[in-house]
């Protein structure tokens, strides 16, 4: 039977890490790179 | 693919900092992909001791990294909310490491299709790729199993996939987060130049006729026998289940033939440990009589005992059953050492079986504590209804808490086609001895691959941590608080009665399609590996590097002050620099780029190559100006001495003239 009481750390949802980085707002490299001043220039 | 230069490695020993913003279960679970780097790679991992470039793991707004070492000092790594699995962390850690994703590479459009009007508007520039100039394959092929490949719906604007596999049994395959390929470790075994895992020992699947290097002991009367079948079973053997004519092979001592007290010991190489603690995880197969026994000692060599010492560990408890069991020993052996397997005929019956071991692994690491097996776990995963759940038997750890897994084989409402996992506390009337709420107990679920060699098996694991100050949703209650006061009870199959708390976990702990691959499913059975551990030892701050200089030296282990003062505490280092001991004082080294640079007592100002040849263009127009002035000035003064000097001839030459 289904426990109603059960707690879901991803909220029932697949999240791939692109996807976590997208609804956090942010816009990086390939979903999850973080480029240093040199390689942004 | 890995970034092309030298300049981003890493040493293989990586020092990290995590920081206090990060979850504790994060915080375990980065501490579980470190083991897994060390069981696999050559890469290893310690806590920041002042090095100059570390790894600082904080908890930002996503998952995210650096590619390589960026050598700025503080390096950071973010695994934030809902990053907590193993697999987001480990790809992470490979991104520093010095790797970007698979379909980046150069040759990604041999492999797959972009399909570009499927990708949500400005996200196009997520699907770059690097040449060959800057990035490297490694020689490796394309790899759709690579934990760093996009899944086939990454930056979508609708429902159809954007990356089409050109070979489209892939097409579900790409994307898994789940453990390293082979493929990924093969590239970082090559970028960091490894040859094998820090903490892997042994692993054997009898499938050669060398048997790995185990030799039959010596003094036994009977031998163990490498075989495919066995009278009594088993009929196969566990690695291929004896799928493959000519291959699957097993040892097989045949307490059947042999005579009352006679041994069989088969031991394995000599072994050398590092880390003084192991676990020894094997398959066993019992058909011998009931009173048979397995036992498990250790051969142990040193100057004492050129020849070896044995000492106990432990007796099998595998009854006999028609099945392969799995069976975990943890070992604590410290020098030079052979596992040594005994079997011993007990009984004086006549039984036509004997003991069978198979896929034996030998690693420097801690043993899981519980193991769930699920029998016919097909046929369960495809005959449950959605929404209905079956729980493993109660688990007590060693602390004394009791808790059990609960499963969903076809997912929850709103997630078909998946396994659901969560974690319930236990009680039972009348237990004492806990603290509630439960504090920091970490639950890790692990669905087992089943692959013979430790070093090759992508297992699926989540885990999920015991906060005490939890609320449950919609109460005042504490989440992990006594099961007989905010669980519901329920009826044991034996017919006993226990208090069952809430669950923690996920509706997508796995996808069917992923379930049925590799080994997660070998005879039809699956197994669950379940551990419960303290990690309360991880709500304290991670200590900043000591400001005394341990001495350099194995035999003595004094340090050079007995109060180690951290200077650094009182010193901000601002723009990512990082606070230093130098001399007894503490100094801020600055962020450095190719021409740029951050300076000042705490790296408040910054300096580039531009500001500079500003700086030196100014010094030279003032210095010419000056230069001028004084030129002028000197002109001026020769000018009127020189002019005075005549007027004073002219009256003398008057005079003389007089």
């Amino acid at each position: 039977t289904t426990n109603v009481l059960d707690y879901d750390v991803d909220s029932g949802r697949d999240l791939d890490i692109f996807d976590i980085n997208e609804e956090a707002g942010l816009n990086l490299v390939e979903g999850d790179i973080v480029l240093d001043e040199r390689q942004t220039r | 693919n890995s970034i092309i230069g030298d300049e981003y490695r890493w040493p293989k020993t990586i020092p990290y900092y995590m920081e206090d913003d990060l979850e504790i279960n994060a915080k375990g679970v980065i501490l579980k992909a470190f083991e897994q780097y060390r069981l696999k790679t050559c890469i290893d991992f310690k806590p920041w001791s002042g090095e100059a470039n570390y790894i600082s793991i904080f908890k930002g707004g996503g998952c995210f990294s650096s590619v390589g070492n960026r050598r700025v000092g503080k390096q950071s790594l973010s695994i934030g909310s809902n990053c907590d699995r193993i697999a987001t962390i480990e790809h992470e850690f490979l991104h520093a490491l010095g790797f970007w994703h698979e379909q980046s590479r150069a040759d990604r459009d041999d492999y797959v299709n972009i399909m570009w009007d499927r990708i949500s508007e400005g996200k196009e520039h997520n699907f770059n790729t690097y040449n060959d100039n800057t990035s490297s394959s490694l020689g490796v092929p394309y790899d759709y199993g690579s934990m760093m490949h996009y899944s086939k719906n990454a930056f979508r604007n609708g429902t159809e996939p954007t990356i089409v596999t050109k070979i489209p049994a892939f097409s579900d395959v790409i994307g898994q987060r789940m453990e390293f390929s082979d493929s990924d470790l093969l590239k970082l075994h090559r970028l960091y130049n490894c040859t094998q895992g820090s903490t892997f020992l042994d692993s054997c699947d009898f499938e050669r006729e060398n048997i790995c290097g185990m030799i039959q002991g010596q003094g036994d009367k009977a031998d163990w026998v490498r075989v495919a079948k066995a009278d009594g079973g088993p009929n196969t053997d566990y690695s291929n289940m004896g799928k493959c004519t000519g291959s699957g092979y097993f040892m097989h001592f045949s307490t059947g033939t042999a005579n009352t007290g006679d041994t069989a010991l088969l031991e394995s190489r000599l072994l050398y440990p590092k880390r003084g603690y192991q676990c020894l995880q094997f398959f066993y197969y019992n058909s011998a009589g009931p009173s048979d026994s397995l036992k498990i000692h250790v051969r142990e060599y040193d100057n004492a005992n050129p020849n070896g010492k044995l000492r106990f560990i432990k007796t099998i408890d595998g009854s006999p059953q028609d099945l392969w069991q799995l069976h975990h020993v943890s070992l604590d052996v410290k020098k030079k050492f052979r596992v040594v397997f005994q079997g011993t005929k007990e009984g004086s019956g006549t039984f036509a079986g004997g003991q069978s071991l198979d896929d034996i692994n030998l690693s420097e690491t801690t043993c899981p504590e519980f193991i769930w097996r699920v029998k016919n776990f097909s046929h369960v995963m495809e005959n449950t209804p959605t929404n209905t759940s079956i729980f493993s038997p109660p688990f007590t750890s060693k602390e004394g808490y009791t808790f059990q897994m609960e499963l969903y084989p076809s997912g929850k409402a709103g997630s078909p086609g998946e396994l659901s996992a969560y974690a319930h506390l236990v009680a039972r009337e009348g237990d004492t001895g806990q603290i509630w709420p439960c504090p920091w107990k970490q639950i890790t679920m692990m669905l087992m691959d089943q692959h013979p060699h430790i070093q090759k098996r992508m297992s699926n694991q989540r885990s999920v941590t015991t906060d005490p100050n939890m609320k449950a949703t919609d109460s005042d209650r504490f989440f992990w608080d006594d099961p007989r006061k905010v669980g519901v009870e329920v009826t044991h199959t034996d017919g006993s009665k226990y208090f069952r708390g809430p669950g923690s976990g996920t509706a997508v702990y796995l996808t069917h399609l992923r379930a049925k691959s590799r080994d997660f499913i070998k005879g039809g059975d699956a197994i669950f590996l379940l551990t419960m551990e303290d990690v309360s030892h991880l709500t304290v701050t991670q200590p900043l590097p000591s400001t005394t200089q341990q001495p350099v030296t194995t035999a003595v282990t004094t340090t050079v002050t007995t109060a180690p003062i951290n200077l650094c505490l009182s010193v901000q280092c601002l723009n990512n620099g990082v606070c230093m001991v130098d001399e007894g004082k503490a100094a801020c080294r600055c962020v450095v780029g190719d021409d740029w640079w951050y300076y000042g007592d705490s790296c408040q100002y910054k300096g580039s190559i531009m500001d500079k040849t500003t700086l030196a263009l100014a010094s030279s127009l003032s210095v010419l100006g000056v230069m001028l002035l004084v030129t002028a000035v000197s002109v001026i003064c020769l000018k009127k001495k020189y002019k005075k000097h005549a007027n004073n001839s002219s009256v003398v030459m008057e005079n003389i003239s007089a």
